[in-house]
């Protein structure tokens, strides 16, 4: 059968550091990861939406032994670019669908989402692509979220669900 | 070579929308992301930030002819939610890079950023996969985007640049 969804995961080893107040302009998202690139910090999911009066927020991921590489590199680049600041949270675990038939992905994301809903847990952050689907969750709940969407999904066998600790 | 970049893509017929102040609680998303499938809309990318008191904005691309419907359907969401409000941007496209070997992200998305600020071309929206980084610029840049990204990833042809209109 095509189910549009072949496999669920789970990340429990990542941080998630939010940049506020970034000066929406060209360069600064340059600035910004290449900054990171150079201290060898390895970067997984990048979140940026639309900013608003000039200034844009970015979130990342990073592997948490990454974090303090990082935090580094981001306070250079705050303070050079004159954000509003930047915070961190080490407690976050990455629960993502995975599918070659998700050409429908609002019926797909929707039924995540509505899994998570009924079991209480509330989303962090969300990014998507054409295959994939990953909602950040508080990291407590990451067993619970990948258990409900699997279920959900009827996957008798998730995707090497790599629960990395 | 293993090259980390094996193609990248342009898509030129989405509208970009954005509901802000939504209540940041498990339930929220689903109830968006339902409402618009169940018009039979056709969702994109999916982003969402980390909210701030209690509040996020969450913003997507539909394919422009689904914008009609998903608007009614953002509309009933965003007022049952009590969300601020809501936008749509028209011109947008949203440049792509892809490749399996994409492991070390931030220098891939570094680069790919460096390209789009040494052409003065602006961010809107970025959301990434572990095999796929997409950047949301403005429609008329799109081609521009496109060409320097391809460039600078030496790419001698791009993976069906798929430049709907
Ligand atoms: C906020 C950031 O993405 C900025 N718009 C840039 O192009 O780098
Ligand atoms: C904002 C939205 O993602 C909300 N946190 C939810 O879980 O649905």
């Amino acid at each position: 059968a095509n189910r549009p969804v072949s496999g669920c995961a789970l990340i429990k080893n990542e941080s998630l550091v939010t940049v506020t107040g970034l000066p929406d302009r060209p360069g600064t998202s340059w600035k910004l990861f290449s900054r990171i690139a150079e201290r060898n910090a390895t970067v997984d999911m990048i979140v940026q939406n639309v900013g608003e009066q000039g200034k844009a927020d970015i979130s990342f991921t990073v592997m948490s032994k990454d974090l303090p590489a990082t935090l580094e590199a981001v306070e250079e680049v705050a303070r050079e670019l004159g954000a509003s600041g930047f915070y961190h949270e080490d407690t976050v675990a990455k629960v993502s669908v995975v599918g070659l038939g998700m050409a429908q992905q609002s019926g797909v994301a929707a039924k995540m989402f509505r899994e998570l809903a009924n079991a209480g847990i509330n989303i962090l952050m969300i990014t998507t692509s054409e295959i994939k689907i990953s909602a950040l969750v508080s990291r407590e709940l990451g067993e619970e979220a990948l258990r409900v969407v699997h279920r959900a999904f009827e996957l008798d066998r998730p995707v090497e669900p790599s629960v990395e600790e």
